[in-house]
């Protein structure tokens, strides 16, 4: 049996409703740790891993690990039609593993909804990806920054342009892009400490120059998310996709993989 | 020119 409870308006709903533009289905694996999601556009650019672990829920319960498809915005409909105050449970039997179960109860306890959503096949929104503290090191730079400022920086560029490359060196890290209108430059003097501050750019890994160019669009998806989070972290590597990470409590995250465009 | 490129072009499928 799996069973976890959390507040409406909680964190994962939050994230649920954001990634929603680029991702309508996913998988979502529970253990006794946690829950994770993966999930891939259906142009194959971004990939979605996200992990909160047990203790970021009001009650979390796996007696066993399991993995399903979810049809994400069906999911986001249902909990949409929670209340304010409403605990919502999640809920998936041992007896049955063809739908889960979705309950909102009032503050007051004197009203409950149930409702179950049927599973779905979404194996093919998988793929293999190393384990991030093996696939860290091998991003050429990896900074942080506010995220309200990621995404005015992909705001302010998408005026542009559909573009933005990405150019990170010891000195400066910079978004640019250049259309037809005109070019914009933002450029930031890194702090360089593995201890980032919040409210400043901090390059935290240096390897080498490096930059990358990516579609604004789901840069902008990406910006989304992140500004539930105070901090984003952003890693650029010629050979991996950039990588945009949110943390969740200790343990958990959000990490996006977004294919750069290259040159032919 | 530049191109889009997809995912698998640097994870596998499973």
């Amino acid at each position: 049996m799996f069973e976890l409870t959390m507040a409406k308006g909680s964190i994962l709903q939050g994230v649920l409703e954001a990634i929603l533009d680029l991702v309508n289905v996913a998988n979502v694996d529970c253990s006794s740790k946690g829950f994770s999601l993966q999930a891939l556009d259906t142009e194959h650019v971004v990939f979605l891993s996200l992990f909160f672990p047990s203790e970021v829920f009001r009650s979390y319960r796996c007696d066993e690990d399991c993995s399903m498809g979810i049809a994400i915005a069906d999911m986001v409909d249902l909990l949409r039609a929670s209340n304010d105050g409403d605990i919502i449970t999640i809920k998936v039997t041992d007896q049955n593993f063809e739908d889960i179960t979705i309950t909102f109860e009032s503050p007051d306890k004197t009203k409950t909804t149930d409702m179950d959503l049927q599973l779905v096949d979404a194996r093919s929104h998988r793929l293999k990806i190393s384990e991030w503290h093996d696939m860290e090191s091998e991003y050429q730079a990896i900074f942080c920054m506010p995220s309200a400022q990621f995404m005015l920086n992909c705001k302010s560029l998408s005026v542009i342009d559909d573009d933005v490359v990405i150019r990170v060196n010891e000195e400066v890290i910079s978004f640019s892009t250049k259309g037809k209108s005109g070019c914009v430059n933002i450029s930031h003097v890194p702090n360089k400490t593995d201890n980032p501050e919040k409210a400043s750019v901090t390059l935290t890994h240096m390897r080498g120059p490096v930059s990358l160019t990516l579609n604004l669009r789901y840069m902008k998806s990406c910006a989304k998310v992140s500004t539930l989070f105070d901090q984003v972290k952003i890693g650029l590597s010629t050979k991996l996709p950039l990588m945009v990470e949110c943390k969740i409590a200790e343990k958990g995250y959000i990490r996006y993989f977004v294919a750069p465009k290259i040159t032919e | 020119v530049r191109k889009q490129s997809q995912l698998t072009a640097f994870f596998a499928s499973t």
